[in-house]
C-alpha cells in the first residue's frame, strides 16, 4: 500500500458517499445514469468474487464488501425508492456495446485462462468504460448539478491516482500489471473532457454547463 | 496465480 493507492481508494469511497448524499438529500436520482450504476455492480461482483478464495488483508476485504454492498444499495435507491425521479428516456446508452467488447478483451488478455481470471480481466475493462452511459447522459443534457459533478470528479480521481501508484510500484517492487495499467489509462482518459470543464467552471464557482 | 500483483489492488 502506498499513498497514491490509499488516496485513490479514499477518493473512490468519497465518490460513493457523495452520490448517496446527493440521492438522499435531494430525494432524487436525477442526472445519474442507472446503466452506469448497474455496470458498477457487475464490475464489483465480477472482480470481488475472489473474496471467497483469496485473502489479501482486512482492509482489502472490507473495501470489497463495501463496494459490492453500496453499489447494490444505489441500484435499489434508483430502481425502487426514488424510481419516479429517474428518467430512462435520457439514459439510453447501449450497454451491450460495452459488455461484448469487454468480454472479448477479457478472453484475449488475461493472466491465466480460467473462469476467475477471465472474469477479473472482464471487470477491469468494464470498469474502464462503465462511466460512458453517465458521460453520454451528461452530454445530452449539457448540464449537471454541482453535487453530481463532485461525484464524477471523485470517481475519476480514483483511477487517476492509481496511475502514480503503478509507477511507484514499478520502481519499488518491480511490479507491472499491464492489463490494469492499460485499462486504467483508458479509464482516466475518458474523464479528461469532464475534468477540463470541472476545473475551469465548477471549481471557479460556475455551473457545470457544456458548450452547445 | 498468473497476475504479477496477485490482484492485491481494488
Amino acid at each position: 500500500m502506498n499513498i497514491f493507492r490509499f488516496l485513490g481508494d479514499l477518493s473512490h469511497l468519497a465518490s460513493i458517499f457523495i452520490l448517496l448524499h446527493k440521492i438522499q438529500t435531494t430525494r432524487s436520482c436525477r442526472g445519474i445514469s442507472f446503466r452506469t450504476q448497474a455496470l458498477y455492480v457487475v464490475v464489483f461482483i465480477a472482480r470481488y468474487l475472489d473474496l471467497f478464495f483469496r485473502y489479501v488483508s482486512l482492509y482489502n476485504s472490507a473495501m470489497k464488501l463495501f463496494f459490492i454492498a453500496s453499489s447494490c444499495y444505489i441500484l435499489y435507491l434508483m430502481k425502487i425508492r426514488y424510481r419516479p425521479t429517474h428518467d430512462p428516456s435520457i439514459d439510453t446508452f447501449r450497454v451491450e456495446y460495452l459488455l461484448a467488447p469487454c468480454l472479448i478483451l477479457a478472453l484475449i488478455f488475461n493472466y491465466k485462462f480460467n473462469f476467475a481470471e477471465v472474469l477479473w480481466s472482464f471487470s477491469i475493462w468494464l470498469e474502464a468504460v462503465a462511466i460512458l452511459p453517465q458521460l453520454f447522459m451528461l452530454q445530452r443534457t449539457g448540464e449537471a448539478e454541482n453535487i453530481t459533478t463532485h461525484y464524477l470528479a471523485a470517481l475519476g480521481a480514483y483511477r487517476a491516482l492509481y496511475i502514480p501508484n503503478w509507477i511507484y510500484r514499478y520502481f519499488t517492487e518491480g511490479l507491472v500489471d499491464p492489463i490494469a495499467v492499460t485499462a486504467g489509462i483508458v479509464q482516466t482518459g475518458l474523464y479528461l473532457d469532464f475534468f477540463y470543464v470541472y476545473f475551469t467552471k465548477v471549481l471557479q464557482g460556475q455551473k457545470f454547463e457544456l458548450p452547445a | 496465480e498468473g497476475a504479477p500483483t496477485g490482484h492485491d489492488e481494488l
